[in-house]
């Protein structure tokens, strides 16, 4: 089983420190420590493949990361590199059904299924460089935005934020990853998951390279002077949400829309140009 | 008495909050709503004057906004808006004196002597914007760098970050305000506090409206689900250092900085040209 995670966002944002507390590995720990100080000039793409097994499946990961994304003086043309490399991935597989014939079952998929995009805490709605971003890539890449180090907003901030940005998601027409109406063959429990989902976005996430020990449990977690947070306390955090629907409820979902929705329309544009 | 206070930064930085806590007073409360939502295009500059009285002392504070820095696609000239405001202060100035020849001490004094300049707690060493911005504005005015929301991070993240900032004003010759060594007439107080100052550089402020009860006192504070915060408390936030700087012990010394060496040096272009 394939799949493949992009993550945008600008530097020190957290998303290394997410990723690993995701799914649980430590993914990052081969970057130079030069390369966590400062991004580069221009947007880089980065791929991790790491093997995965939950509960007897195995999963073979990849998560494509986006240095230098938003970090220079001039964001004007920043989702370009980003979008190429979706359309080269889509490209690697539409040669390999075509030129070489083979069968899609068998061909690698290293199309990107989802894209996690990271927004800074300290926004109070979409700013000119999300609202480009997505508009370029919402035809592209299931996109999911998430509210990065929620840890950093009283409960009421956080309300008042996810209830700007999906305002402006609205007004500005922006095209998220939709999660599929409940059909009326799903049984009760996954129409109400569903539910809950679709009312979480933009997810509130944080995460932690460190385990802490906080009222007689072991998590993960950020120790302020002033109290410890469990970042996969689903009372303030919904990374144990978003966990669940990429490992497990939404990641068929996901791929057969990057299939048949994104990948159909690249296709179509190759052969009628 | 005139002192003239600017705060360069992001939106969304705390900047606002920070002046109501650093000198409790509501300074912003005839801001629009719709103006704390969307940041302008390109840089404005705002003014707001109040009255202040602490022991007797009757202080009139200016504070400049400058809302719009950072906030666009390309951020190259920022910083120009503000250059160009602290020039026309010092022109202002230059004129009375020359023109109409007002003697010094009667003439209305309008220019900047302190700048706060904000950097977000994400960054992990200054980012083009922060190197460009201080290279342009440290021979124009006294800068004092900030680290804004300093509550979102740890004390381990805090003290890296300081570290890596201080290296990197360092290696690129950027001067800030400089705190008067201690000289031999000043008593051992005055130079311990000139010392512990200048170790906080660049100081750790977090801000708050809101007053909150911990531990039978009120504060303003910050009231996270795993803790309060207390923004006044010196054991994790420089705010007290930094009022008692700006209010009372280095007030003059700022004001004299900015006449003799900054304008001084506007005074010798304007003559030589
Ligand atoms: N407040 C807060 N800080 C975090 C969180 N996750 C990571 N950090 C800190 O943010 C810094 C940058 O994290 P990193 O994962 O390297 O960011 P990246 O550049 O986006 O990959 C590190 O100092 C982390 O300790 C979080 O959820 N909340
Ligand atoms: N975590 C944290 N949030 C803050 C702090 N100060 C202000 N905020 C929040 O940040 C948001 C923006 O603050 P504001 O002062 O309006 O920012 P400005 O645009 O820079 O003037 C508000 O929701 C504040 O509650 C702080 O010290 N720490």
């Amino acid at each position: 089983f394939e799949f493949t995670l992009m993550v945008v966002g600008e530097h020190g944002l957290g998303k290394s420190t997410f990723i690993n507390t995701l799914f649980m590995t430590e993914l990052y720990a081969d970057r130079p420590p030069t390369a966590r100080l400062h991004p580069p000039k221009t947007v880089e793409i980065e791929t991790r493949t790491v093997e995965l097994e939950e509960k007897g499946v195995k999963l073979r990961l990849t998560v494509v990361d986006t240095p230098g994304f938003g970090d220079g003086m001039n964001s004007t043309e920043c989702w370009k590199p980003i979008l190429d490399f979706i359309d080269q991935q889509f490209l690697k597989y539409y040669q390999a059904e075509t030129s070489f014939g083979i069968e899609r079952k068998y061909v690698q998929d290293q199309r990107v299924h989802c894209c996690l995009y990271f927004l800074p805490p300290s926004i109070r709605g979409l700013r000119p460089i999300d609202r480009d971003f997505l508009h370029h890539l919402q035809h592209k890449v299931n996109v999911i935005p998430v509210i990065a180090k929620a840890d950093t907003l009283l409960k009421s901030e956080l309300t008042a934020l996810k209830k700007q940005l999906l305002s402006d998601i609205d007004k500005h027409g922006v095209q998220l990853y939709d999660f599929p109406e409940g059909d009326s063959e799903q049984d009760e429990d996954s129409q109400s998951l569903d539910k809950t989902l679709r009312e979480s976005i933009p997810f509130a996430i944080m995460g932690s390279n460190i385990t802490l020990e906080s009222n007689g449990r072991k998590v993960r977690g950020r120790a302020y002077p002033w109290g410890i947070v469990d970042v996969e306390d689903s009372k303030y955090s919904d990374l144990a949400h978003l966990r669940e629907m990429l490992c497990k409820t939404h990641l068929q979902d996901l791929k057969d829309v990057t299939s048949d929705v994104h990948y159909e329309s690249y296709r179509a544009q190759q052969l009628f140009g």
